[in-house]
């Protein structure tokens, strides 16, 4: 299995190389895209050329060319269908957020246990009692399952899904997922960021 | 500056540790840290020493004392205060997530615009409007600003801060944040999390 650190520089680059691209420029070195992602251009390139030769060596890559090869490479060329499972403070937060869906990621339903919250809609999302999960899927089907229940539910709306022919899972809830290893399980910590901002500042004195 | 990624690697390293002390773990080489963290084991030993000499070569690195060593490295040994902007469905669940605390990271004090959010207490955090944030910070110093409010606001909120004398933002907004060199900004994007799903949901057929 490709290490998630791999894919999350391959998701660096693409992110570096869009704000490039949004400041109008064309061209650029591997050696200048490593410095502006803090890896070596060593690096960059073992990265690159693992899935596929690209570019040409002394000219230097096509900026729109090489983000078309790594979105290919991460499958954020195309749409992926979510559900969100559980509609709370960070369920809602997740269904209003515009960049998921401007970046291809689009929930199509979501699911509750709380009486005041099934039958509301948020941003065109209808929330449902988590029952009604496998029909739902039968008119909308979904490819990736989020979970933002509480630690308490997680496994069980977890076992759910994978019921439910679901393949991806992006779990927010504290705890950790048993599953199959036919199911792909990404766990979301915060925190790391919070450790990050913790480094630098304890540096800036 | 320390690039991004390399600290990101050092708070892998750090979750890696704890989840391995949880399960009663005392040694482990840095072939198998390395591994553990999906890293090659030479870039390992490398983040280690950039930070000063640490562990027996051969006999491998005590846990609990490689832990601390990271800790003392990101800053993590110690309790931050921090204020949040924006009480709304991101900021509540920011309130509400008990890891945070568990990890030094404590809100003293929330603030918003919307009448009916003011004064409201959660998670022992009080909601004070934005105009309170000087005299609040008077009584209760803060070193972290964490910004959860409307794109549309994020730069106003960020200079108040600033004015403030606060160091350190995480902005969870979708923009860019202008700030002056001698305060640190981290941004928040969800969507490398949902990259790095349909990264590895492309490669299970
Ligand atoms: N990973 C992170 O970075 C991060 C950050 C913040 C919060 N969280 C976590 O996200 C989760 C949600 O936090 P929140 O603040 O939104 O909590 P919340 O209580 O506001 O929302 C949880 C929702 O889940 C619903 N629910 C409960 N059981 C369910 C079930 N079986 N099926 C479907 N829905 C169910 C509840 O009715 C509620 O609407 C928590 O586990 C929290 O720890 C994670
Ligand atoms: N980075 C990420 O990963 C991620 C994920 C989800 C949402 N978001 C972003 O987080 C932000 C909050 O999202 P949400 O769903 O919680 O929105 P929300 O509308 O529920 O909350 C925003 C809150 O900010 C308050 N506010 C407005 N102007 C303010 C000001 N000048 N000072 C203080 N408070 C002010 C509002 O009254 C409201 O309570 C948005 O910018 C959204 O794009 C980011």
């Amino acid at each position: 299995k490709i290490p998630g650190i791999t894919v999350y520089r391959l998701a660096l680059y693409a992110r570096t190389l869009e704000k490039l691209l949004e400041e109008g420029r064309d061209l650029i070195s591997s050696e200048e895209l490593a410095r502006e992602c803090g890896v070596n251009s060593a690096q960059l390139r073992k990265d690159l050329s693992y899935f596929g030769q690209f570019g040409v060596r002394g000219v230097g890559y096509s900026i729109p060319g090489l983000l078309k090869h790594i979105r290919r490479i991460l499958g954020t060329e195309r749409e992926w269908f979510m559900v969100l499972m559980g509609a709370g403070h960070l369920g809602q937060a997740l269904l209003n957020y515009e960049f998921l869906p401007k970046r291809g990621f689009k929930f199509v339903a979501a699911f509750d246990v709380d009486e005041e919250k099934i039958g509301r809609v948020i941003n065109d999302v209808y929330i449902y009692h988590v029952n009604q999960l496998s029909w739902v899927l039968r008119e909308h089907p979904a490819e990736i399952g989020v979970i933002a229940t509480p630690a308490s539910a997680a496994q069980e709306v977890a076992d759910l899904l994978i019921e439910n022919k679901i393949k991806g899972i992006l779990n927010f809830a504290p705890v950790r997922i048993k599953h199959p290893p036919n199911v792909v399980v990404e766990n979301s910590d915060l925190t790391i960021l919070f450790d990050k901002l913790a480094f630098y500042l304890k540096r800036l004195d």
